[in-house]
């Protein structure tokens, strides 16, 4: 009680003093000295734990992959905070940020950490790295010439990005349904769209003697809706094809523009405004429908065996998908309300039962910051 | 951000199921670092 009384006298007399700011050992001045500082430590020292924390974690899932342990699905609290943050707005900010002219001679400094930071390769880039204003003309970057040489097999389906694969395979008796991991799987249709062209038979097979991809009872599989009967007829039913897929991801520091996998004919354009939460593996694990609820952007088409689709979708980060052979396609657009049922922005390219052809290897599109 | 294919490629598989050598094959595993222009996958025309 005795060192209470002291400070409370002690602070009566800096107030009949006036409350003056100078220094002269007063305990209250002292007290307001170590404030800063002191929240300056308690914030590393959280930070630092929260690090540590991650690196327990991300330790404990290797150890677990290691020993062939596949990881299942499993929301978390992290994820459901996820859920109630305005991402769309976070990615348009730092998209705003991103966009921020750089000093010219500061631009080789700051490309070069970024590369360093997400393991891009500079040596690639088409322009010398004074010439990208901003680290969004950075990231949209183009490549040399002849650094991404096609595979000119005419009997196989490249690779439309450079990325990781995550998941592949053939959509035989799994309904048409895409493990996004084990224990949680998105159908094709809520991915591309419920008037998708998917043709959801596999073509040659006798529908009412073996299981269809997709319950004959549940009709939403099976219906085949397009702009027009003409477009239908487009896609020629030819003997023995099956329906494949494969799912790929891209880290921050890959190249991000979008290449054609094949050569197509993109006939629709479908466009999803969506959440955007992170796609890093971690976001696989726990959000649900994560490339269903995602904003994103599909080009269906047919090509010489069937149907083909490519989904591009976006991310916290990566929030913008531009088309080239749709330029003014703007997507992650502020909107007062987002309904998760609100129905995909359609477009029926031109001629229709035509549309837009795409070569093999040609840039279809890039993905943006914010 | 990631990009999903879904495509229609030759499936060799008879009634009985069993695979042919026509059919579409990946050439790539999960957890593969891909670029573009590399093959995904090929199948071989009879």
């Amino acid at each position: 009680s005795s060192s209470i009384n002291n400070i409370r006298s002690n602070r009566r007399t800096f107030s009949s003093l006036g409350g003056g700011s100078g220094g002269g050992g007063t305990g209250d001045s002292n007290g307001n000295a170590f404030l800063l500082p002191g929240a300056t430590v308690a914030t590393i020292l959280m930070l630092g734990a929260l690090h540590g924390r991650r690196l327990y974690e991300d330790k404990k899932i290797e150890e677990k992959r290691e020993r062939g342990i596949e990881l299942e699905f499993h929301q978390d609290v992290k994820a459901s905070f996820l859920g109630i943050l305005p991402l769309r707005s976070i990615s348009r900010a730092w998209g705003s940020l991103t966009s921020v002219e750089i000093p010219v001679w500061m631009r080789p400094f700051v490309y070069k950490a970024w590369s360093r930071a997400f393991h891009s390769n500079l040596e690639e880039a088409k322009l010398p790295l004074e010439e990208y204003a901003s680290l969004r003309d950075f990231f949209v970057r183009s490549l040399k010439e002849g650094c991404r040489p096609i595979d000119p097999d005419p009997r196989c389906l490249v690779s439309p990005v450079d990325g990781t694969v995550l998941r592949f395979g053939e959509l035989k008796e799994s309904r048409g349904m895409i493990e996004q991991v084990k224990g949680h799987s998105y159908s094709v249709p809520a991915l591309l769209g419920t008037n998708s062209l998917l043709p959801m038979v596999p073509e040659g097979k006798d529908e009412s003697g073996e299981e269809a991809v997709g319950d004959k009872g549940d009709k939403s599989w099976l219906r085949v809706s397009l702009a027009s009967p003409k477009l239908r007829g487009s896609i020629s039913a030819s003997p023995m094809k099956g329906l494949y897929y494969c799912v790929i991801y891209l880290r921050p520091g890959d190249y991000h523009r979008i290449h054609s996998p094949a050569d197509w004919n993109a006939l629709v354009r479908r466009h999803f405004a969506g959440r955007l939460f992170p796609v890093n593996e971690r976001a696989t694990r726990t959000i649900k429908n994560l490339y269903v609820e995602n904003e994103r952007v599909v080009l269906e088409g047919i090509w010489k065996q069937g149907f083909m689709a490519l989904a591009a979708v976006g991310a916290t980060n990566i929030g913008s998908i531009q088309l080239f052979i749709e330029p003014e396609l703007r997507t992650n657009k502020p909107k007062k309300k987002l309904f998760p049922t609100e129905p995909p922005e359609e477009r029926v390219y031109d001629p229709q039962g035509q549309g837009v052809k795409l070569e093999k290897g040609k840039e279809v599109g890039v993905f943006n910051m914010g | 951000s990631t990009v999903v294919l879904v495509f229609q490629a030759p499936t060799g598989n008879s009634p009985d199921g069993s695979s042919s050598s026509s059919d579409y094959r990946f050439c790539v595993k999960q957890g593969d670092r891909v670029r573009v222009g590399q093959a995904l996958g090929r199948w071989k025309e009879e």
